[in-house]
């Protein structure tokens, strides 16, 4: 779902972003 | 940003590490990235072109709104976008052989052959009389009776 895509790509941001 | 999508080099040993996030993982998140319209905020790398962010970024409406804060997750990154694995691919040369000393390994008998024969050459060379010296060793060294 679109909800779970977001929550996957905001967890990725939030791991990697400096 | 360090770009999680690509390998990295070691300076010091010069080896290479594997990328924080494997192919497979990445293809999962663009897939994820398209399905909710934010390919924009993914780094480029083997599974996700530059034009492609760039087109995103164009197209997208998502961007972070400064009056809230818990957008800080939108905010643009410059990622690093060294182009480590298509460099060999945009030269045009066969992707498995760039960066090798030489195309197949080969045996190691293979490989130490042309020295090997080198040595052999030069020591046939002095053969004869090496064997002759080695043949009169005694003789050489056997007391003669008849010596003064």
């Amino acid at each position: 779902s679109v909800a779970a895509a977001t929550k996957a790509l905001k967890k990725f941001r939030i791991d990697n972003l400096p | 940003a360090r770009n999680p999508f690509l390998p990295v080099q070691n300076p010091y040993s010069g080896k290479w590490a594997k990328p924080r996030y494997s192919l497979r993982m990445q293809k999962e998140l663009v897939k994820k990235a398209k399905a909710c319209g934010m390919v924009g905020l993914l780094p480029p790398g083997p599974k996700l072109s530059l034009e492609e962010i760039e087109a995103a970024k164009r197209s997208e409406t998502v961007a972070p709104r400064p009056d809230k804060k818990q957008d800080w997750w939108l905010r643009p990154v410059e990622w690093s976008t060294e182009p480590l694995v298509d460099k060999a691919k945009k030269a045009g040369l066969v992707t498995m052989y760039v960066g090798r000393k030489r195309m197949f390994k080969g045996h190691k008998w293979e490989r130490v052959r042309s020295e090997r024969l080198r040595r052999h050459r030069i020591a046939m060379k002095g053969m004869a009389k090496q064997v002759k010296s080695y043949k009169s060793f005694y003789h050489r060294r056997r007391p003669s009776p008849l010596a003064t």
